[in-house]
């Protein structure tokens, strides 16, 4: 006979670590430091403060050269976690504050989680936690470990103390199993890609062999706080509305859908209404599941309802991704001035995919420094985060590698040094795993991919002939 | 300030369900059929039952190309589901029978509560599950839906009858939003699929053009049904070792060792404790935490423990697999006897990856009939199941066009017809997302996937020589 079992969310991700980012001892530390950084930026970035992290991995025991034990410290300037939130923000799978519609890092309620169970499940490291939300709250410490099969905190420890710097911010530390020395050069990369991706923020990294690493911000200005916004009435199903439903206060069917829904006003939800032909007397309270699925199927097929409200997203800007990029390849202006070395960047109009806004900002450089090695050199990004594995398996990887016909843009791809940057910022970024690694090719983005390379390789195709042209000259 | 949330992990699952496979009405369908047949299929083998399973997709209403509304019913012989477990089967997330170390299709307690819940949140279906597990049980039918905020059943029936035919298996019924037409052809694939490497079931196939399509059986020779096995000391991490520590009647480490882990007899238990410095008089009862983090690291790192066990595992066998490639590709016996095609299969011996046991089973085939298209034809099966999305994801796709060096075996790639089978069958299917849609390149995995195609490679050399000396010679 067979035997039924139930086991918590915190117990499948421990069993399904791998599919989290948390494979190896050398995968498992790149993965944390991610999370934690992630985590940190998103604190700072919802307060508009340039972000501080101080992130420090020392050896503690076993070989160098190999799986040994870590401890990870990781202290950020954000908006600090409240005392009482502490225990289950870190202590409980499936909790966090970023299941809204926003554009954030963290989607998931899960990533802080996986870096202190993979810590725990390999020393039987705890974690300790310290955080203040700012000069008016105390310092709280919690020491804790995960209770994984009931998905819940062990404290072993919480308490405050007087806030006595009048600090705001967060830190956390924990031992874990890590390999540093295969795990380097992904680590380096990651600091170095979120520097152009987010060029206000400072990030200081202790490495274990002691030397310190800084990333020095290019700019103090801090982009406009991505904020909330509701659905759109494209991205919804029968779920979702009914649970709006249920905790509505709308008197009528007109006013749920201008409350509940964004780009719906009051001439809006008439004229819908009537396409829908929801009965006059049809009121949120008396709507049967039948009326539900109604309102789902004509809500999804309704074509005069204005594209999702893009203003939400905060992207980079095409700037700021220029001046990345010249940063991450070493190409200065003079390069540029004297045609040495090209780099343009452009941001596309906001597109949508199942009613989610986004947008989709490209850079594409060329220059003797970039190395070509028989393929264009791809760096992709989401909602301000690098993505460095599984790049075969990436949407923008498709399109650079099998969409886009180079040759129209003078590219001979593998022998013309090219630089592709993409970069995707949405509400909600659609991952293939929960280890935000690589972005699924649904067809709406994808095209959108397809169009910005294109649209940014009729520039980049002006210098190639222009470069290709002075060459010929010079040859006679 | 911000506003934290706990949510379900039928939430979780509901919010990512592209996550899983259910992006799209069309790719949601073929998850649907798959989801529900890898069930029945694993029902049947556990009962060691030649399957039957009838399938028919009807179309309900709206558009008959394009996303309408489609019932969709499955009904097995298998083992059957007892009553009082239904609304947990099928109405909670995270729960079932397969989070055991044994080879079986299912192995999260998630795909069939996901077929349920997209057709609930798309139509607001609520889905019919009878069942029985025999003659002497009644038949137990159970309507329900999914609570999804709170990851319960909704049981709106829940009664049992007479069990008049002496019935044992179960059947599923339930409405959900698909688009047929777009997922036809990979529907059909799938079931095309299943019966190379199920040989042993019929599948009946209803679609909603009102078509019979019928998968029978090659052989009424089910192989054993694959066997429960305990964790190998190199598979085990902190965690593991407490939980079992916790339940543990034994009184000794020796006993502990020997019951709980496989491949530990009695000398092995003394020799290992020796090597890991276990003191005398460390009984399970008193080991401290930082006993078992030793304990764990010396697990790992003891090499004189035997490989796991694979005979837990059941593969298809060369015999089979090379019937049933035959079949897909139309190659007959006499085509290979006057060598107008080749079909070759081999089986690996057991390997192990991260402590769980796994088999690779490869099949290459030439014949004219083989499309190249200018690429390898691969077909790709983890614990016979077909794997028919993200090819370009998955381990068997690296090796085959990435690793092996086809020259060697007198193949050019994209011109010499080619067909490439891999199978990997194993306690726990190192897929890279709940989809199970492909398989991450863990190192071990991929190493034994290279060395298979490189064995097979050799035969099918024989062939390809041959055949170049004939042409020569025909030409002379
Ligand atoms: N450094 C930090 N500063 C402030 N809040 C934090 C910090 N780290 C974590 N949090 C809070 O804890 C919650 C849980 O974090 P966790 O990383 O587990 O999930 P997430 O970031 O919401 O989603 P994801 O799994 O995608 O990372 C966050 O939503 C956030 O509210
Ligand atoms: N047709 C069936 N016959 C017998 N038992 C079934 C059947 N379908 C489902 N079950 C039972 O219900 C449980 C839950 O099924 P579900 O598909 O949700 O998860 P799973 O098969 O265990 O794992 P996975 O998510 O990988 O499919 C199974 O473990 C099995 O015990
Ligand atoms: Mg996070
Ligand atoms: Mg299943």
């Amino acid at each position: 006979a067979e035997v039924f079992q139930e086991i918590s969310a915190a117990d499948f991700f421990y069993r399904n670590r791998d599919i989290a980012g948390f494979t190896s001892p050398s995968r498992a530390v790149y993965s944390t430091i991610r999370e934690l950084v992630e985590n940190s930026l998103d604190a700072c970035e919802t307060m508009g403060v340039p972000p501080d992290i101080y992130l420090r991995l020392s050896h503690e025991s076993g070989p160098v050269d190999g799986p040994g034990v870590y401890s990870v410290r990781v202290e950020d300037n954000g908006l600090g976690i409240p005392g009482k939130i502490i225990p289950s923000a870190f202590g409980q799978v499936l909790y966090g504050s970023k299941y809204k519609l926003r554009q954030t890092r963290g989607q998931f309620g899960l990533g802080g989680k996986m870096a202190l169970l993979y810590g725990q499940v390999t020393t039987h490291s705890e974690a300790q936690i310290v955080s203040s939300t700012g000069p008016k709250d105390r310092v709280t410490e919690v020491i804790l470990r995960i209770d994984i099969q009931q998905n819940k905190p062990i404290i072993m420890k919480n308490k405050t103390h007087p806030n006595k710097h009048h600090w705001r911010g967060t830190a956390i530390e924990f031992k874990t199993e890590a390999d540093y020395s295969r795990a380097m050069s992904k680590i380096l990369d990651y600091m170095k890609q979120t520097a152009i991706i987010v060029p206000y923020a400072n990030i200081t990294f202790v490495d274990p062999r002691g030397r310190l690493y800084r990333f020095l911000r290019g700019t103090t200005t801090v982009p406009e706080a991505p904020t909330e916004t509701s659905p759109h009435p494209h991205g919804v199903d029968v779920e979702t509305v009914q649970r709006l439903l249920k905790v509505t206060n709308a008197k009528t069917l007109q006013e749920f859908l201008r409350k509940h829904f964004q780009r719906i006003g009051d001439a809006t939800a008439r004229k819908f209404l009537q396409y829908a032909s929801m009965g006059q007397r049809k009121t949120p309270r008396n709507m049967t599941p039948d009326d539900v699925v109604k309102l789902v199927n004509a809500m999804k097929n309704y074509e005069d309802f204005l594209a999702p409200d893009s203003s939400c997203l905060s992207p980079l800007g095409e700037d700021l991704l220029a001046t990345g990029i010249k940063k991450e390849l070493g190409i200065t202006d003079d390069d540029i001035a004297q045609g040495h070395a090209y780099v343009g960047t452009l941001q596309r109009k906001p597109a949508t995919y199942a009613g989610f806004p986004f947008i989709v900002e490209v850079g594409l450089a060329s220059s003797k420094n970039i190395p070509t090695e028989g393929k264009i050199l791809l760096f992709r990004f989401a909602n301000k985060i690098p993505l460095l594995f599984d790049e075969a398996s990436d949407v923008s990887w498709k399109v650079v590698n099998n969409t886009i016909d180079w040759r129209n843009y003078k590219v001979a791809p593998g022998e013309t040094p090219l630089a592709v940057f993409v970069h995707l910022c949405s509400t909600k970024v659609p991952y293939k795993t929960v280890g935000k690694e690589f972005i699924a090719d649904r067809p709406d983005v994808e095209h959108e991919i397809v169009n910005a390379i294109r649209e940014a390789g009729r520039t980049l195709k002006l210098y190639l002939s222009k470069k290709e042209h002075l060459a010929t000259e010079r040859k006679r």
